[in-house]
């Protein structure tokens, strides 16, 4: 049976036949590294992120990149359409990933994408809560907590006074984006049981 | 399981991001 790598931070879901589990492997791995160094690069540009220690700045960006990578790339999903761009640029239909074997996690997606995407945030506003979504003080293995909440609840008052700035007749955008956090965290805990799936394979 | 960011390799590209890629400077 053929495998196929339905992550549109692939260049494209179909793999290779002949080539082994390791290439595949690596290929993905080159595929999506620049996203994940565009992130560590947006997290140094958070006000404060570099005085957290390295350990905690370290294990904030291992546990939120996933998630500040699908509210960068929610553009990615064309939900009117029902199809997905992947990087290299080619679009695949929502029928067609499932032939490849998508599952709840390409659902769950498209759901969170169409209600962020509804919420029109400015660029100003989505990089803010991309900031929030990386700098929260619950992740596993953060040894100062107290420095990473003092930084999150700035932050947090920050896009607070962002939106109600923006949006004065809208006051529930505000809350609407607060939900969206453990939206992302269950998005999170979908694809790493979909990584170690893959891995196993 | 319980760390798929360290078996995916994302640790090291984060950490060589964060402090900067000594090759690269030195090129």
């Amino acid at each position: 049976s053929r495998m196929y790598l339905v992550c549109p931070m692939n260049m494209s879901p179909q793999v290779d036949p002949h080539k082994s589990g390791q290439d595949v492997w690596e290929e993905f791995s080159h595929s999506f590294t620049p996203a994940v160094r565009e992130v560590v690069e947006f997290a140094k540009k958070i006000p404060g992120f570099r005085e957290l220690s390295q350990h905690d700045q370290v294990s904030l960006l291992k546990a939120g990149t996933f998630e500040v990578l699908v509210v960068r790339f929610a553009s990615l999903f064309h939900v009117k359409e029902r199809s997905v761009t992947f990087l290299g640029g080619q679009k695949y239909s929502v029928d067609a990933l499932r032939t490849m074997g998508s599952g709840d996690l390409l659902s769950s997606m498209f759901d969170f994408c169409e209600k962020l995407m509804n919420l029109g945030l400015s660029e100003e506003e989505m990089s803010l809560f991309m900031a929030v979504v990386l700098v929260s003080a619950d992740r596993s293995g953060i040894e100062n907590v107290n420095s990473v909440e003092a930084l999150q609840e700035t932050l947090i008052r920050a896009l607070r006074s962002l939106i109600t700035r923006n949006h004065p007749n809208e006051s529930a955008i505000f809350t609407k984006l607060l939900l969206k956090l453990p939206d992302l965290r269950s998005l999170n805990n979908m694809h790493s049981e979909q990584l170690l799936a893959f891995k196993v394979h | 399981f319980n760390d798929p960011a360290s078996n995916l390799g994302l640790e090291d590209i984060i950490r060589k991001a964060l402090m900067g890629n000594l090759e690269e400077r030195q090129e």
